[in-house]
């Protein structure tokens, strides 16, 4: 199963979703890979990945996959990749690169994880191309909720043309505060215009999902008893059940 | 005086200061141009300006700036933008298509601000290259202080290949809470590592900027008494001092 973590909105959650879910789908005995596709490779630093040998840019022109071992395995990426938009301008298939390197690795996992970039360009095309489904973390705030509408004209044009199976894994919302009359509102609004797709589980806002990284450890190993790790768990818990249940 | 506003780290706070900061310059007396050059087009949306005509995309595929007069003159943005980067890719000069589309505008106003996109693609490059300073909204967090050494790499180049005049305008703290120990550390990193360039004044953490853009209105007319009414006045008092000085 492969699975995009995107949102084009910036700062939403989606490099904390894919370590935290990628962790914790591992800690429930699950085989994951964890894809970091955005050029800033928050992903690959914040699980103190190397990147000064091969990353995910060089596979996108032509070299083996790279994966790096580490809480679980690692495809780094690199500030070099933000040149690969012009670089891809004119190949054939260009949409379909991530794809071709992610098939042969598919059988030996039970999670692929694309931490997506950003942006709805080149880099989030190949994302959508390569998977089966896409997760959106959404923070509960007017201008996330309105660029949702987009994100979701891009994927439906990315299933009618290029990947016919893939479809919304699911919505959560992220860095949720319910004393906040705006977030409780946004999560009205959420439900109703997506009552099959937004998950129960909401990850609520918690300043141990933002120190973690600066000491490289995921929220398990930095503070299990928070709730960033208690969110994050649960969240992964109603995954496993609803792909279960497909 | 054509200021980029620009970090290639997601929500921040880019979107919300061009605007807040453009209409206060504004409300200071000062002749003032917003340009959204960012596909998700948050800045045209968030001001309420119609963006179902011509747009940044058309002019930087070769037609007139469209300048829409709203609270203040702004030239609008569409998810079209997004294929700008694969389509300007063989171009001649394809870094100083928005320097030519801004030069001719230069004389008419005091500040024209530029609303980046979270990358550092041929958007923030073109940005980049047609502007005299960058401001850098900075969210006290780990991962949005360790991408900055990035930020800097990137204009350096632009600095030496394309803009000579080039400099960072400043460095100012977003979405700041005081309570939190993480965003005290990180004032401390920054004012440590970056010196000459933070600017005194912080934007606190406050909701009515996040509120104010659902009803398409700058925080000095949703909420005057805010904090962040208050502290966006404070940075732009202090931009404006620090211009006349130079
Ligand atoms: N639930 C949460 N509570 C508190 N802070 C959080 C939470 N989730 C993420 N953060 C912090 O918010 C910031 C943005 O999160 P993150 O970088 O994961 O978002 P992103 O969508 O990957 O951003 P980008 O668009 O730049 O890739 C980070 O500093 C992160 O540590
Ligand atoms: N000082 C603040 N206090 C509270 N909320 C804020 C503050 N500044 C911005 N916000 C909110 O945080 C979110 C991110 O801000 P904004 O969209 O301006 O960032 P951005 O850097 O432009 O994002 P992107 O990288 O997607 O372009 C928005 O929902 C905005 O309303
Ligand atoms: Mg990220
Ligand atoms: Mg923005």
């Amino acid at each position: 199963m492969i699975i995009s973590i995107s949102n084009h909105k910036g700062g939403v959650g989606k490099t904390t979703s894919a370590i935290n879910i990628g962790v914790g789908l591992k800690n429930e005995g699950k085989k994951v890979l964890l894809i970091d596709l955005d050029p800033q490779a928050n992903l690959t630093q914040s699980l103190g990945v190397q990147n000064a040998g091969k990353t995910i840019y060089h596979a996108m022109k032509g070299d083996q996959l790279p994966v790096v071992p580490a809480t679980v395995d690692v495809v780094p990426s690199s500030i070099d990749l933000a040149a690969i938009e012009s670089e891809l301008a004119s190949k054939i298939a260009r949409e379909s690169v991530l794809k071709k390197l992610l098939t042969p690795h598919k059988d030996k996992y039970d999670y692929i994880l694309i931490d997506c970039p950003p942006s709805l360009g080149i880099l989030t095309i190949n994302a959508f191309t390569a998977s089966d489904e896409i997760f959106i973390p959404l923070q509960a705030e007017y201008l996330a909720l309105s660029g949702l509408s987009k994100m979701m004209e891009i994927m439906e044009l990315i299933r009618s043309e290029l990947n016919p199976g893939l479809k919304i894994g699911g919505i959560f919302l992220t860095q949720f505060d319910s004393r906040r009359v705006l977030n409780r509102n946004i999560l009205e609004g959420v439900k109703d215009q997506f009552p099959q797709e937004v998950f129960k589980s909401i990850i609520r806002e918690n300043v141990s999902l933002a120190e973690a990284p600066i000491s490289q450890r995921h929220i398990y190993d930095y503070s299990a008893r928070s709730k960033g790790a208690e969110d994050y768990m649960a969240l992964v818990t109603e995954i496993i059940k609803k792909h279960r249940k497909t």
